[in-house]
């Protein structure tokens, strides 16, 4: 699919936004966490779009989030998705 | 909310609309 760009998603409703970004970055981290993709996820998509979009352009920046989401998750004792 | 809902965070589902936090806490 061609890069998600600002003017995309600007053009796009507030949670039509989200879900674009989601679909992005869903298959991004599912690569890294296959079993907790969904709520991994979940917890970036409350990050400012404008960020989303640069972790989407920056794989070094979407890690560290995602580590930083999964050490959150883990205080929370989220369980894994089956 | 009390802030302390188990069920958070909400999970993304590729192709499922997303509400966000109305996933969870209505």
């Amino acid at each position: 699919p061609e890069p998600l760009t600002a003017s995309m998603l600007a053009a796009a409703p507030l949670m039509d936004q989200k879900q674009l970004l989601g679909e992005r970055l869903y298959p991004m981290i599912h690569a890294l966490h296959p079993n907790l993709a969904g709520k991994i996820t979940g917890m970036l998509l409350e990050i400012d779009n404008s960020e989303l979009l640069h972790m989407l352009e920056s794989p070094e920046s979407l890690h560290s989030k995602v580590d930083e989401a999964i050490a959150v998750l883990q205080a929370h004792q989220v369980k894994e998705c089956s | 909310s009390n802030g302390t809902n188990i069920n958070w965070p909400p999970e993304f589902c590729p192709g499922v609309p997303w509400k966000g936090l109305q996933n969870i806490d209505p």
